[in-house]
């Protein structure tokens, strides 16, 4: 999965003949497909590895499979039952995923913004915050489903035949002088061995943040052993900003045109 | 104007009596036989060529098409004009000078995907229904 590679996607078709624009040529079309994009401008992302992240290369996976069925339907081909994806995606992209991909207009993920690791101490658990800036989604569009994703790698032998207690909290209110309020979203227990990608459903909590931006406090996760020792999320082999470009943790939302259409005033 | 009309094509035929001698038979005032006809023309669109390849991730390019070609009143095989614009033609019959101009447009189009970056360097997967012509005809 760490190869990008673009092979058969809309290169230039055969038989097309190629002419090379000229300047103004070139303005009109930009200008042309802008508008059908419905962006009022070019995007200028900050892409220092930006392609090569795991988020990019999640979508890319997401953008085969949606790719090769919209080519099947124009063609004509045999239509395929639709609980059986067109392409096994690779380990990226499950079968649930997929399932949220047809019925989805829109998808989008979220570059994680901050990442804390606070250090260990008595009163306060060992934890990592997450943050996703959802400010910028286009009108109209609702969440219909949303995840949060996170890479677990082999841990040390130190913990080899252990399990953990994953758990993954919303944070409701931040206090200054004590730890936050929280939401316990899902805790999992894992074996500590275990490697891959880990997926937690945050619908209800992105459609929260979407409604109401000042809830936006991020998430929180933190690990324990069997034995209820709180250990550090880099111990237990999560992978965070420091970690590998497409092990990077991000969030992913499917989004559909939301059919509830608010009555002007008469 | 009608008769200036063919008029002016009796003048054209006198140029040319080989073609006339062939009897071209019926006037087709579509005359896209002479022009080209409304049609769909290929035209591949890079967004490597435009430029664009840091913020679209996929595809590199689409075939998206375009339609150009000539149309005119009444409409031949192309027809496809609603009835309203018929309707027109015929109320404008006396004031030819009205008619609705028709014109050469999509009557098909087909959705892409596009994977790009916004500004925020997330990565946004839409379907956009109107990318591709697919057919085109006389409106």
């Amino acid at each position: 999965g760490s190869h990008y590679s673009l092979e058969g996607i809309g290169e230039g078709q055969p038989g097309f003949v190629h002419r090379r624009l000229r300047t103004h040529e070139k303005r009109e079309m930009q200008k042309e497909i802008l508008s059908v994009l419905g962006l009022p401008h070019r995007p200028r992302p900050h892409l220092s590895h930006g392609k090569y992240n795991s988020a990019p290369l999640f979508m890319l996976d997401l953008y085969k499979t949606l790719s090769s069925e919209e080519k099947s339907q124009v063609e004509g081909a045999l239509e395929r039952p639709q609980s059986v994806p067109a392409t096994r995606s690779p380990p990226l992209a499950t079968y649930q995923e997929t399932a949220f991909l047809n019925d989805a207009d829109m998808v989008m993920s979220f570059v994680n913004l901050v990442e804390y690791d606070r250090e260990l101490s008595p009163q306060r658990r060992h934890h990592k915050e997450f943050k996703f800036n959802l400010s910028q989604i286009p009108e109209g569009e609702a969440i219909t489903a949303a995840e949060f994703r996170l890479y677990k790698e082999c841990v040390s032998q130190a913990f080899r035949n252990d399990t953990f207690m994953l758990k993954v909290y919303q944070v409701v209110k931040e206090q200054p002088d004590r730890e936050a309020d929280l939401f316990l979203l899902e805790s999992r227990r894992l074996w500590a061995s275990e490697e891959g990608w880990l997926e937690f459903d945050i619908t209800a909590t992105s459609n929260l943040w979407v409604m109401s931006p000042v809830h936006n406090l991020g998430l929180q996760v933190s690990v324990e052993t069997s034995s209820g020792q709180t250990i550090s999320c880099k111990d237990a082999g999560l992978v965070g900003r420091d970690g590998a470009l497409e092990k990077q943790p991000f969030m992913v939302a499917f989004f559909k045109v939301s059919e509830v259409h608010i009555r002007s005033v008469r | 104007s009608a008769g200036g009309k063919r008029r002016h094509q009796n003048r054209n035929r006198s140029t040319q009596p080989q073609e006339a001698s062939r009897g071209s038979g019926q006037t087709d005032y579509n005359s896209s036989n002479q022009k080209t006809a409304c049609k769909r023309h290929e035209l591949y669109v890079s967004f490597r060529e435009l430029g664009w390849q840091d913020w679209i991730i996929a595809p590199e390019g689409y075939a998206a098409n375009y339609c150009d070609g000539e149309c005119s009143f009444p409409l031949n095989g192309h027809m496809n004009a609603t009835n309203h614009a018929i309707v027109q033609t015929l109320v404008h019959l006396m004031n030819p000078e009205n008619v609705p101009k028709p014109c050469c447009a999509p009557t098909k189009l087909h959705a892409i995907s596009v994977l790009f970056f916004d500004d925020n360097s997330n990565v946004i997967l839409k379907k956009y229904k109107n990318m591709v012509v697919r057919a085109c005809g006389c409106h």
